[in-house]
């Protein structure tokens, strides 16, 4: 563990909540109760107690809590979705010290799986453990530890890790009771109960990955995205999922209009604008979705009313490839116009399966389309597949069983051959 | 691994900037930092996100930079705050 280099000189510390989350669907009640077991965690270990306070009691509380956005009078300003959660301040005589601020404009939760929003529990526990007096910790187990990482279970039932008892205790001292026995907080009325933990299985059912057939696939930024309707699972450079949950396309990509149910193909142009496609529009992501979206197709040179399966862009020209069924068009970006003498027969990528799922660029340089559940890899450079395509798209990319190994049976078969397979 | 990207460099030494790994510029300085310091402060950083602990602003790290966070400096010690550890 690690001090901050202050601590409260008083065991009974007060606390209110300034402002509550407003794009949450967290009620009040459930953030107070949610700010009740944070500091009732801490106040278990010791002989710390914390008491809420009303508006009209005077003077401030010790511990003021508050949603906020942006600059907000301090020099920590939040910064919009992700980035930096929250912040409190250290132990001290200012009026801040010991306030504990959160970024209204995260999607705060309680409850649900990890990926679909921030756990407010857990951020406030870590919070609430700087506006006492500790720094962040690189201990395993600590709740100090500087990054998110996920929900931490039931609140009423949480206990901190070693690391972060012996911090609180190397300030305050050990609790004279035990942590069952002791009264921890001293709410204004009788806190409703901490709201039910799903059970395990999610309540919102979500595609299985492994079953592929994704609408579109990217490499944005390094990471590849997975779409799969109103979903999208994230691969990270390092080849690990970001979870195994899906994210909602919608909280993600704000400002895609909410009847696009599905990306049919997405990629990242060399400018580092991302587009994604359904249906015979498209739209432009940078920072955040630019104004005037969305666009036609027509402007990358389909004809009217086309739609389009995959779209990439490839490093060795620089241009982008527009793919639908078994033909393409190519656009190119530094010249702003489409290439003349297209469509052309995607017979030109030997090996490639006709109406990819999409096709993306690794990292590495190598061109991947994708179908069904598998995948064609083309090496960077080259419009020849591996001969040995087409591989399994689950255990490679995503963390899926192998699929079991068949032995041919003698005798007839039904299958159907395509040309170039 | 490969070296990173002048990019990559530039947001990575900001962020160890912000976070205290790496002491803020002198505004009179050039702003000079040796391999060593750097790595060292990547080093300390991976620590804190769980990483292996390489030295190495490689793509693992660069995106773990990105990862969801509290706002507050990882290291206080440059502010001169009294820091104790578990041995």
């Amino acid at each position: 563990y690690a001090l901050g280099g202050s601590a409260w000189k008083k065991r009974v510390l007060t606390w209110r909540v300034q402002s509550f989350p407003r794009g949450s669907a967290l009620r009040p009640d459930v953030v107070r109760t949610l700010m009740h077991f944070a500091l009732a965690a801490w106040g278990a270990e010791t002989d710390l107690t914390f008491r809420e306070v009303g508006t009209q009691d005077t003077p401030e509380p010790d511990i003021l809590i508050g949603f906020s956005q942006n600059f907000h009078e301090d020099s920590y300003p939040f910064d919009g979705p992700g980035g930096t959660l929250a912040h409190a301040f250290f132990p001290g005589e200012h009026p801040i010290s010991g306030d504990t601020h959160f970024d209204d404009e995260e999607t705060w939760t309680f409850g649900v799986k990890d990926g679909e929003g921030t756990d407010l529990f857990a951020v406030a526990v870590h919070e609430f453990g700087h506006a006492l007096g500790l720094g962040h910790s690189s201990a395993p187990d600590s709740i100090m530890r500087p990054f998110y990482q996920g929900p931490v279970g039931d609140p009423a039932k949480y206990r901190l890790s070693q690391d972060d008892r012996e911090g609180l205790q190397q300030l305050y001292g050990k609790a004279s009771q035990t942590p069952s026995a002791k009264p921890t907080r001293k709410p204004l009325t009788a806190p409703p109960q901490p709201p039910a933990l799903p059970p395990d299985s999610p309540s919102t059912p979500f595609p299985d990955r492994c079953q592929g057939n994704f609408d579109a696939i990217a490499n944005i930024r390094g990471e590849t995205f997975f779409f799969k309707g109103p979903w999208f699972w994230r691969l990270q450079p390092s080849g690990q999922l970001v979870s195994p949950r899906p994210a909602r396309l919608h909280r993600f990509w704000e400002g895609l209009p909410a009847d696009v149910r599905t990306v049919q193909a997405a990629y990242s142009r060399p400018d580092g604008r991302i587009l994604l496609f359904s249906g015979s529009r498209f739209w432009v992501f940078r920072d955040r979705l630019r104004e005037g979206e969305p666009r036609q197709l027509t402007a990358l040179g389909l004809p009217e009313g086309e739609q389009v399966d995959a779209v990439f862009s490839w490093p060795q020209n620089g241009k982008t490839y527009l793919v639908r069924g078994g033909r393409y068009w190519r656009y190119d970006e530094a010249a702003q116009r489409a290439d003349p003498g297209y469509p052309r027969d995607l017979g030109l990528w030997e090996g490639a399966p006709l109406a990819p799922d999409d096709v993306t660029v690794s990292n590495a340089g190598d061109t991947y389309f994708v179908k069904g559940t598998q995948y064609w890899r083309f090496p960077k450079g080259t419009v020849q597949a591996d001969p040995d395509s087409p591989q399994p798209l689950g255990p490679q990319w995503l963390d899926c069983p192998r699929p079991p190994q068949t032995t041919p049976q003698p005798g007839g078969c039904n299958c159907q051959c395509e040309i170039n397979q | 691994a490969p070296e990173p990207s002048a990019h990559d460099l530039s947001l990575g030494v900001d962020w160890l900037t912000r976070y205290g790994y790496l002491p803020p510029p002198h505004p009179g300085q050039l702003q000079l930092r040796s391999p060593l310091k750097l790595r060292d402060a990547v080093k300390v950083m991976q620590r804190f996100a769980g990483l292996p602990e390489t030295g190495v602003l490689d793509a693992v790290t660069v995106a773990a930079m990105r990862r969801p966070r509290c706002s507050l400096p990882d290291v206080l010690g440059l502010a001169g705050l009294v820091r104790r550890r578990r041995r």
